[in-house]
């Protein structure tokens, strides 16, 4: 940087002093490439060998799906660390310098996997060119090699028996990829230390167990996640709320869940569709007095359905025998509320002793108009 | 669409195309409602900000305004919280428009399947799109059959990938009908009895399409997200109005 001001690849990086260069602006990063997780390294920085400008650039680039689809072909022992050394470059953070890798391992890498590379018709990266890599113990410049503790496989391989690597996607595939079946034994959720589904043997991450998103068939994994007590009732990310605050129109859950589903109709004896409210753990029918039409429209565009509806009022509602039902208060504010149930209220006569049927229609979808006929 | 061909106007009425300046169309979508909008996540990386979006609806060829066109700016952009932007995975986004659409044979809402509603491999589908077609970017929507395949031979074909129950794929082994740059977003619907079309799928990502290794198309499987949808479409009409 040859002024004060930083290029904003450096952002406001105090590596910047005044006397650098240019040169010196890129700043070490920690390493994010999955597949290279596993290094004896944890910083890096770019651009890169391979010219990728960014860790994201590499993450996508061809030959981070090159290399360790290359590496199961067990053509030279390091070369993941090799490649990784090229697509995450060692970077020392205290001196912000780069530290590359020694041209043996490169010409190693080369010598041994190229030829395997040239029976697919594939080509060995071009700008890995080996005299760019300083020799080991040459003059003054570190370089990397590597020794006893490096790891062969990446975090994205499976390491097999024998010793090779193979790809964690292949591991119990069902087809044997290891020489010694390796890969394709200790298949059980557990021994992947991942979760099982109870009924379809599906196996998911232990994370994924009661946090608000249903991830088997038969939703186990979010049942018993709550613990509430009596008078409350649990919402869906199983926080406890207390009932009485159950679709009385005002949010109580974090996540809204005890104003969703609280309005349904419910068909009895007679095939009747009663507009029912379930509010506080207790199911109610509407009483007829003072209902609108528009208030039809509303509850069934709150339940997901559309189309005109149809309203029925059912009289001599006491022989029915439900005892429960919630009325639209005859006092009632103007302003147009955004939910039926948030109108309703309990412990009111119902003085036309009738209540509210309701049919709606699904909302029209999924079809094309018909082709037009056309003389030729 | 790669290996597809020029759709007739009017024959896809939910398709739609999300559009930000400069650059005019960047993804596919679908409409599933009135005001409601389905596509992928990973459309808006880097623009989550609805002011910069519009939708535009009842077009064939995305360089003549038709008579049937209608166009909406962007209210709300609900990204699924679990969208995995490194593996691609949970890729779905739901758009609330500013305004309701008007519904005509041109303009009209495809349906969503069921939680239980499963597309079964070997069943043939559509894809739809103004993406790449391989050798140019079309003016012209495409449409191309597909044929559903399984997830474990899907996850044959992508080694350094895992498809998840999140994901359906689509394709002929041969690859010659896919999907590709500038479909995503854009539905894979299947016709159902009575003539109905549901979205089972949309266009999420795969291998690169226009290179010599090919694969099939994966997908956003709809079934897996429809409570999500339902749910999210709830509480911001219901809720938070």
């Amino acid at each position: 940087c040859t002024s004060t001001s930083c290029p904003d690849s450096c952002g406001n990086s105090s590596l910047c002093n005044v006397n650098s260069s240019r040169v010196n602006c890129s700043q070490c990063e920690p390493i994010t490439l999955e597949l290279c997780m596993n290094l004896p390294y944890n910083y890096t920085n770019f651009p890169n060998y391979l010219g990728h400008r960014t860790q994201k650039e590499a993450s996508i680039s061809w030959e981070s799906s090159l290399f360790p689809a290359l590496v199961q072909t067990n053509c030279y022992k390091y070369l993941m660390f090799f490649a990784c050394t090229i697509l995450v470059p060692k970077c020392n953070p205290q001196t912000n310098q780069r530290i590359p890798p020694c041209r043996a391992l490169c010409e190693q890498s080369k010598e041994r996997c190229e030829s395997v590379l040239g029976i697919v018709g594939l080509q060995w990266p071009e700008d890995t060119d080996c005299t760019q890599f300083p020799e080991e113990n040459s003059g003054n410049q570190t370089c990397l090699t590597p020794d006893e503790d490096v790891e062969e496989c990446s975090p994205s391989h499976f390491k097999c028996r024998s010793g090779r690597c193979v790809l964690s996607s292949r591991r119990c595939d069902g087809q044997a990829d290891c020489e010694d079946d390796s890969d394709e034994e200790n298949c059980g959720c557990k021994e992947r230390g991942l979760w099982e589904c109870p009924s379809s043997k599906l196996c998911i991450k232990y994370t994924m167990i009661c946090d608000g998103f249903p991830d088997c068939p038969d939703k186990v994994d979010e049942k018993n996640c709550s613990f509430c007590k009596k008078d409350e009732l649990a919402c869906a990310n199983h926080d406890c709320v207390p009932h009485k605050g159950w679709c009385d129109g005002q949010i109580d859950c974090a996540d809204k869940s005890d104003e969703w589903n609280c309005v349904t109709v419910s068909k009895n004896m007679s095939s009747l569709m009663f507009l029912t409210v379930h509010r506080s753990a207790t199911t109610y029918h509407v009483c007829a007095d003072g209902w609108e039409e528009n208030l039809s429209h509303l509850a069934c565009r709150q339940m997901g359905l559309g189309g005109p509806p149809v309203t029925e009022i059912v009289p001599d509602y006491k022989q029915l025998h439900h005892e429960n039902w919630l009325n639209l208060p005859s006092e009632r504010e103007s302003k147009n509320a955004s939910t039926v149930h948030s109108l309703l209220v309990a412990g009111l006569p119902c003085r036309s002793n009738s209540v509210i049927s309701l049919l709606c229609t699904k909302e029209d979808c999924g079809r094309r108009p018909a082709a037009r006929m056309s003389k030729r | 669409i790669l290996g597809g061909r020029t759709s007739r106007p009017g024959r896809w009425p939910w398709q739609c195309s999300l559009q930000s300046e400069p650059s005019g169309h960047i993804c596919g979508c679908v409409l599933i409602g009135k005001k409601w909008v389905l596509t992928v996540a990973h459309c808006f990386e880097g623009r989550e900000n609805p002011a910069v979006w519009e939708v535009v609806f009842g077009i064939n060829n995305l360089d003549h305004p038709s008579v049937f066109m209608q166009t909406r700016m962007v209210k709300t952009i609900i990204l699924h919280p679990r969208y995995n932007r490194a593996v691609v995975d949970y890729d779905i986004s739901i758009v609330e428009l500013n305004e309701d659409i008007n519904e005509t044979s041109y303009v009209r809402p495809v349906c969503l399947p069921s939680r239980e509603q499963l597309v079964e491999p070997d069943t043939y589908c559509y894809i739809t799109g103004w993406g790449h077609m391989g050798n140019k970017m079309p003016f012209k929507l495409q449409e191309g059959e597909v044929r559903i395949i399984s997830l474990e031979q899907c996850q044959s074909y992508f080694d350094m990938k895992t498809i998840t129950t999140r994901m359906l794929c689509a394709g002929y082994e041969s690859g010659t009908v896919d999907s590709c740059m500038g479909d995503s977003g854009g539905p894979l619907v299947c016709e159902q009895p009575a003539g109905r079309w549901t979205l089972f799928g949309l266009t999420s990502w795969g291998s690169v399409c226009f290179s010599k290794v090919l694969g099939p198309g994966v997908y956003s499987n709809v079934s897996h997200f429809t409570e999500w949808i339902e749910r999210q479409i709830y509480i911001h009409t219901f809720l938070l109005g």
